[in-house]
C-alpha cells in the first residue's frame, strides 16, 4: 500500500474507534469496532460532523481528523444516538 | 440540553478532594473547584458542602492513564476529564487527567475552572449538549473574561432540580439494572464476599448457590462452586459433584474457589483464582507451569486488580473477555495479552449487573451472565440483556 493509502486506512480505523468511544455507534460495533454496513458508518460520521459544526460529508476528511484531535470530555456524546434517529426518520 | 440517566434525590450535595494536581498550588485548585461548583448554584436550589473524613457525593480525583475505573486517560490532549452521572458509589465522581497542563485561564493551558464546571454538569445529571455555546458541549472551547452559566445549561439544570424542589428519594433499583457498588474510605470499591462454601463443607446445592465460574469444555458445561464442580451435558442435567483438586491435577489443594475459567481454541483450559492463573492440558497442569500459578499481570491486567470475576468467549467475535468489577478487557487473538485500549466500562454491556459472579457462552452460542441466584441472557445484536431477565438460576438447569 502507498503511504497515502496507509494514512487513509489509519484515519478510517481511528475514526471508527473514536465513533465507538464517544457513542456514535450502537450495537456490537461499539465493542468490536466492526460496522454492520457502510451506511452506519456514514451516518455516524455525519452525526459527529454535525455535532462538531462541520460540513456533513460522511467521510473522515481533514476537518473531521482535526475535530477528533481537539481536547474534549471523555464522557459519551449523549445526543449522538438521538441524532442518528433524527437522521433516519428524516430520510424515511 | 440533554438529561443524563439519573439525578440526585436531594439538592444538598457533598464533595471531597481525593488529591490535587501538582500543576498549581492546592489553594488555587480548591478555589477553582469551588468556583466551578458555584457555577451550578446560581438560581438553583443546589448547595455543595466539602467533607474531609467521609465519602462524598462528588469525589474529585486527579489521575493519569489507568486509574481503577473502566475509563483510562490517554496522556496529554484529547480526553481531559470525565465524570459519572449521579448515583451511589462512583456515581457523581469527577476525574481529571493529570497529564494535562491545568491552569487558571484558557491561554496558559487547560482552564481547570471550565473543565471542572463541565464535569460537575455530568455529576449533577446533565449529558452533552450539541450547542457550541453551552458549557456541556463536549469539546473544550476555552473562555475569556468572567464565566457565567450559559442559558442552555441553566435550562438543563433547572429542568432537573427546579428552583425550590423538595427532596426526593431514589426509586428502588429494578432487578436486572446495573447495581452500584459501595465505596470504601480510600476511594476504591469493595465487593461482597462470595457466599461459596468453605473448607470442610459438603457440596452445596447447585440450584441455590452463587456460581463462581463456568464454561463449556468440549460440549460439556463445567460448573464451579467453592471447592466443587459439576459436569453437565447438553441436556443440562446435573451430575454428582467432584472436588476440584481431585480432578484438576496440579491446582493447589487449599484453593478455596475458582473465580473464572475458559477454554482456549487450542483446547487448553485457563483457570483464575485471586490474582493468579493456571493453564491446563485436559485435566493436567501444563508441564513446568508453577503450582502456585502465574500472576494475572502477565496478561497486562493492572496490579491493583485482585480478582477476575468472569471469563467468557463472546460468540459475536469469538474473542475472550475478562471481567473484574465494573471493568472488562478483550484479549488478543492468541489469548495471551489484553488489547491495548482496555479496560473499558461494563456499562457497554447494557443491563448486565456488576460485579458479575460468572459468565459463559453456552452450547448454543448465547452469552449468559450470572449474579447471585439470577442469570441474564445477552442480546448480542442490540448489545443489551434480553427482555424478561433476570431469571432464577434454578430455571436454567434441567433438574432444579
Amino acid at each position: 500500500a502507498s503511504r497515502t493509502e496507509r494514512k487513509y486506512r489509519k484515519l478510517q480505523s481511528d475514526t471508527v474507534k473514536y465513533l465507538a468511544q464517544f457513542g456514535y455507534l450502537s450495537g456490537p460495533s461499539q465493542e468490536t469496532q466492526n460496522l454492520r454496513s457502510k451506511e452506519d458508518l456514514v451516518r455516524a460520521i455525519k452525526s459527529l460532523q454535525r455535532a462538531g459544526g462541520l460540513p456533513e460529508t460522511g467521510v473522515p476528511d481533514s476537518r473531521t481528523e482535526a475535530l477528533m484531535k481537539k481536547p474534549r470530555c471523555g464522557n459519551m456524546d449523549d445526543f449522538a444516538q438521538t441524532g442518528i434517529d433524527h437522521f433516519s426518520r428524516k430520510k424515511r | 440540553f440533554i438529561p443524563g440517566t439519573s439525578t440526585w434525590p436531594r439538592t444538598n450535595l457533598t464533595f471531597r478532594f481525593v488529591n490535587y494536581t501538582p500543576d498549581m498550588p492546592q489553594a488555587q485548585t480548591r478555589k477553582l473547584i469551588v468556583d466551578a461548583l458555584k457555577v451550578w448554584t446560581v438560581s438553583t436550589p443546589l448547595t455543595f458542602t466539602e467533607v474531609t473524613d467521609t465519602m462524598a457525593d462528588i469525589m474529585i480525583l486527579f489521575a493519569k492513564k489507568y486509574h481503577s475505573d473502566g475509563h483510562p486517560f490517554d496522556g496529554t490532549g484529547s480526553v481531559l476529564a470525565h465524570a459519572f452521572f449521579p448515583g451511589p458509589g462512583k456515581g457523581g465522581d469527577a476525574h481529571f487527567d493529570d497529564d494535562e497542563n491545568w491552569s487558571t485561564n484558557s491561554s496558559g493551558g487547560i482552564d481547570l475552572l471550565l473543565v471542572a464546571a463541565h464535569e460537575f454538569g455530568h455529576a449533577l445529571g446533565l449529558g452533552h449538549s450539541e450547542k457550541p455555546s453551552a458549557l456541556m458541549y463536549p469539546w473544550y472551547m476555552g473562555f475569556e473574561g468572567e464565566f457565567e452559566l450559559p442559558h442552555d445549561d441553566w435550562q438543563g439544570i433547572t429542568n432537573l432540580y427546579g428552583t425550590g424542589i423538595k427532596d426526593r428519594t431514589f426509586p428502588e433499583r429494578e432487578k436486572g439494572k446495573v447495581k452500584y457498588k459501595p465505596n470504601v474510605p480510600d476511594g476504591k470499591p469493595v465487593y461482597p464476599e462470595p457466599t461459596s462454601p468453605t473448607a470442610g463443607d459438603g457440596p452445596p446445592d447447585p440450584c441455590n448457590s452463587h456460581i463462581d465460574a463456568l464454561t463449556v469444555i468440549r460440549t460439556e458445561i463445567f460448573l464451579f462452586i467453592g471447592k466443587w464442580f459439576w459436569r453437565l451435558g447438553p441436556q443440562k442435567l446435573i451430575n454428582k459433584p467432584v472436588e476440584i483438586h481431585k480432578f484438576w491435577y496440579g491446582l493447589p489443594k487449599d484453593l478455596e474457589r475458582i473465580d473464572a475459567v475458559f477454554e482456549r481454541p487450542d483446547n487448553k483450559i485457563v483457570f483464575f483464582s485471586g490474582d493468579r492463573f493456571w493453564v491446563f492440558n485436559a485435566n493436567h497442569l501444563l508441564s513446568r507451569f508453577p503450582v502456585e500459578g502465574r500472576p494475572i499481570t502477565e496478561f497486562n491486567i493492572p496490579a491493583d486488580v485482585k480478582k477476575i470475576d468472569a471469563a467468557f468467549q463472546w460468540s459475536y467475535n469469538k474473542r475472550t473477555y475478562l471481567v473484574s468489577g465494573d471493568m472488562y478487557w478483550k484479549m488478543d487473538e492468541n489469548n495471551s495479552f489484553v488489547e491495548y485500549d482496555y479496560p473499558r466500562d461494563m456499562g457497554t454491556w447494557k443491563g448486565v449487573p456488576v460485579p458479575v459472579d460468572a459468565a459463559f457462552m453456552d452450547q448454543s452460542g448465547t452469552t449468559i451472565f450470572f449474579q447471585g441466584l439470577d442469570y441474564w441472557q445477552f442480546y448480542d445484536m442490540k448489545m443489551r440483556v434480553q427482555r424478561g431477565y433476570p431469571r432464577r438460576i434454578s430455571h436454567y438447569w434441567s433438574q432444579c
